[in-house]
């Protein structure tokens, strides 16, 4: 998974 | 997310009734706030859900509210004399670290990250004046619980998302490992006391 974007996580 | 929110909601309504802060760090609340600042700066581009966008603003607004309550409203309140941690021993290694290990070398994903690394120390200041002072109110415990209790959840809840998903983000575990950590002392504290 990219992780650099897109944080789900409050 | 809930045990984060009535954390929050616990020491408002605590500074808001008793209309004094003593026993507050300003310090550890102006650090919150400097967190969802810079965590939450993908709030108008980033869309995930109606949850997590009313759940920013209500942090953003609890942290902001706090630190107007600590530093203006009730500032006669403020136990200035014991909030004596030097904040310059977690923001340097806090900002090397952010631009040194991060997921990508972009001014919001290094925001992202200084934001994840300085929630995991941002207590530090509160738990300072706590050891400091040798006394801490029923509800500023209550507060601090629920508070540590909110990460020690979210361990559980990457774990449940790496078995389910296969998702994993190294630097929200590392650093939600980190900050659980120093709330155990706290914990033992507060469960036997």
């Amino acid at each position: 998974a990219d992780l650099s974007t897109g944080h789900d996580e409050l | 997310d809930l045990s984060h929110l009535l954390a929050m909601f616990l020491l408002l309504v605590k500074i808001w009734r008793s209309k004094s802060c003593a026993g507050i760090s300003g310090k550890s609340q102006i650090l919150f706030a400097l967190v969802f600042t810079t965590r939450y700066l993908d709030l108008f581009s980033n869309f995930i859900s109606i949850y997590n966008t009313v759940m920013k603003v209500v942090f953003l607004l609890c942290a902001y509210v706090t630190v107007y309550m600590i530093y203006w409203k009730f500032r006669k309140t403020f136990d200035n004399e014991n909030d004596t941690f030097r904040l310059e021993f977690l923001l340097v290694p806090v900002i090397g670290l952010s631009f040194l290990v991060n997921y990508s070398y972009t001014p919001t994903e290094v925001l992202w990250t200084f934001s994840i690394y300085l929630e995991s120390v941002a207590i530090l200041p509160q738990l300072f004046m706590i050891s400091k002072t040798g006394e801490a109110e029923t509800i500023t415990t209550h507060y601090l619980f629920f508070l540590g209790l909110y990460r020690a959840l979210y361990l559980a809840n990457w774990i449940w998302r790496y078995q389910t998903e296969n998702f994993y983000d190294q630097i929200s575990v590392v650093s939600g490992v980190v900050q659980t950590i120093f709330y155990c002392d706290f914990f033992y504290l507060y469960v036997t006391k």
